[in-house]
């Protein structure tokens, strides 16, 4: 931004071109706006610096704190979800990799029983991280895959069962009816499951975040998105439009390839990241 | 939608009425919201509003069509234009075997498209030979050949100890001598400012001389497009685009931002995960989608 002391229509013109461009959206941004505009006038905001301060904290609000999770009975389930490629299968890793750094004893479960050689992927991932797998055949029942893992999680004392699913448009109906299933399979399963369902998402994508977010909500309740990808020049900011229609905390965002490349969502730092 | 927004806009106006600069310029904010909507990206919807109002400007308001139906039908026509005008398809006219290299960000498709292009190509009694060269994703390579042995296609023996550039000469060299004619190389998804991974682009596209480089990505692909897309161009001169998962709610406007970046055809799109699942690339509806 350039440095200012007048908030005339020029310096909004050029916070509108900045945020459009980090993928806020159009509408977000004028909501954005809306808002910022009267706090500048009424906290009587003099310089650059007070502005940034202003537009930090403006942004950190609107991001809601992750949840506590209660886990009455172990294990704790975590099922990731997503539309194709946004990164769920690595991620996966990477918070089995957390939990097992915490000392948890963490199990992996192949759910994407339809996509060529993923149940190897998840395979390969977990004797990387050092935790349990489970999987069944291609082209089984992912539910079924589920249910069983449970079965087994429950049996050998496991603190935490992530469940990779296939990646999916939120577009088609039957695919989020096969979600529905497989919640509604591990919630008669294991009482509290799934406790955390994430939505991962890619910080290339656009608006259709936006879509993506509202179509899998109807279809599973969402507890937490985790943002992948970040280590390119992708912003991210379709995740204000999110935080403006929904109430969904990001736990999580995604750095890289490896296993490591896991960092904690700060609401504080997305002011840094949409505009340096 | 946009041409709805518009009549609105313009419903004022009729018959013998002239598009001035005034109604325009309200028209021309729906038109512009409705790209960045759609995620063009922010500076090349720009430009495409400056030549949507100069074509406008000072157009009679035909008898025929209201100023609104004007306003998108001069829309449709430029963004059509700027898509590409036509289909256009593989450069495959070469002395065989014809090289075909699939790059492009984490994620965004290539090794599915890979083996798409690759029944596409025998449907068109191509014989095709699949090379992974993928070495750093876990089991990669393992979804490739079985990508090829679900359609009965060739692929080359790529193990993850095998170098990148390696397995692309070695392939193609195995192709020349059993007789294929087209050979398509997978590569890792990686980041444009990833210089050291890009830089294996590079050396691929030195050793294996491809006739083809395809940029594949994906239909959702927000703002970043223009700068992904710019430096995989920049650093290997690719020839045709593909997008990906177009068959879903994306409004595909990374298409119109990547062809404007790059100034290279889209060739195909992907429309689902099955094999059969690839397109011929059609500038007229991806501009009516991009319209919304
Ligand atoms: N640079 C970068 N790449 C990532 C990140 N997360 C995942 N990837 C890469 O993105 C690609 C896709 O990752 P996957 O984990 O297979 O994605 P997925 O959602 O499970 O894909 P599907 O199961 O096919 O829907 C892989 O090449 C990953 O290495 C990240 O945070 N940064
Ligand atoms: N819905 C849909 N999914 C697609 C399409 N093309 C590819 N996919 C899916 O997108 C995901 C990623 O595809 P890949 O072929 O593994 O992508 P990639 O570019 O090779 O990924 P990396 O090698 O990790 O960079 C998989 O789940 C594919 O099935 C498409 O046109 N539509
Ligand atoms: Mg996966
Ligand atoms: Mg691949």
């Amino acid at each position: 931004l350039s440095i200012t002391s007048k908030f005339d229509d020029e310096f909004w013109e050029e916070l509108e071109e900045i945020l459009i461009m980090a993928d806020v959206g159009f509408t977000a941004t004028q909501k954005l706006l809306d808002q910022l505009r009267p706090k500048v006038r009424k906290e009587k905001i003099e310089d650059a610096e007070g502005f940034k301060e202003l537009l930090k904290q403006e942004l950190a609000s609107l991001f809601p704190e992750p949840r506590k999770i209660r886990v009455s009975k172990p294990p704790e389930v975590v099922l990731m979800i997503g539309v194709n490629g946004v990164g769920k299968t690595t991620t996966i890793a990477k918070l089995a990799h957390r939990a097992q750094m915490q000392g948890k004893k963490v199990m992996m479960v192949a759910g994407d029983t339809f996509r060529a050689a993923a149940i190897e992927q998840l395979n390969i991932w977990a004797k990387r991280v050092g935790a349990g797998f489970y999987a069944k055949e291609d082209g089984a029942d992912p539910a079924a895959v589920a249910y069983e893992a449970l079965d087994k999680a429950i049996e050998e004392g496991y603190d935490t069962v992530f469940v990779d699913t296939a990646g999916r448009l939120h577009t088609k109906v039957n695919l989020m009816d096969e979600l529905k299933k497989i919640k509604r399979v591990v919630s008669k399963k294991h009482p509290g499951a799934p406790h955390r369902t994430i939505l991962v998402l890619d910080a290339t994508t656009g608006q259709n975040a936006l879509s993506q977010t509202q179509l899998f909500s109807e279809a599973v309740p969402i507890d937490e998105i985790v943002l992948t990808k970040l280590d390119g020049t992708a912003k991210g900011g379709v995740i204000v439009a999110i935080a403006l229609e929904h109430n969904i905390p990001i736990t999580f965002i995604g750095l890289g390839e490896k296993m490591e490349d896991l960092e904690i969502f700060i609401p504080e730092r997305v002011v840094n990241r949409l505009m340096g | 939608s946009l041409s709805d927004r518009l009549n609105s806009v313009f419903k004022k106006l009729k018959g013998h009425g002239r598009l001035d600069e005034k109604n325009i310029q309200e028209g021309l904010r729906e038109v512009r919201l409705a790209l960045l909507e759609a995620d063009v990206n922010y500076k090349v919807a720009r430009d495409f509003i400056q030549r949507v109002k100069e074509r406008a400007l000072g157009q009679d308001v035909l008898k025929s069509l209201t100023p609104g139906q004007q306003v998108v039908k001069i829309v449709h026509e430029e963004l059509i234009e700027l898509l590409g005008g036509q289909s256009q398809g593989l450069n495959l006219k070469a002395r065989p075997p014809i090289v075909i290299m699939l790059v492009g960000l984490q994620g965004s498709g290539k090794t599915t498209t890979a083996a798409k292009l690759a029944l596409f190509l025998r449907r068109m009694k191509h014989a095709p030979y699949l090379v992974p060269a993928d070495v750093y994703r876990p089991a990669a390579i393992e979804q490739l050949h079985k990508l090829a042995s679900e359609i009965n296609i060739p692929a080359y023996p790529s193990s993850s100890d095998m170098d990148p550039v390696d397995i692309c000469r070695n392939a193609v060299e195995e192709a020349r001598k059993s007789a294929y004619s087209v050979v398509l190389l997978d590569t890792a998804g990686r980041l444009h400012i990833d210089e050291k991974l890009m830089q294996e682009l590079v050396a691929i596209k030195s050793e294996c001389q491809p006739h083809e480089i395809l940029f594949v990505a994906d239909a959702m692909t927000g703002q970043d497009a223009v700068n992904v897309a710019a430096r995989f161009n920049e650093l290997l001169d690719v020839t045709g685009i593909v997008l990906t998962k177009m068959e879903g709610d994306a409004r595909g406007g990374a298409a119109l931002s990547i062809k404007s970046v790059t100034q290279k055809p889209i060739k195909f799109i992907g429309v689902g995960e099955k094999l059969s699942d690839l397109e011929v690339f059609h500038p007229d509806r991806v501009a009516s989608r991009i319209l919304g």
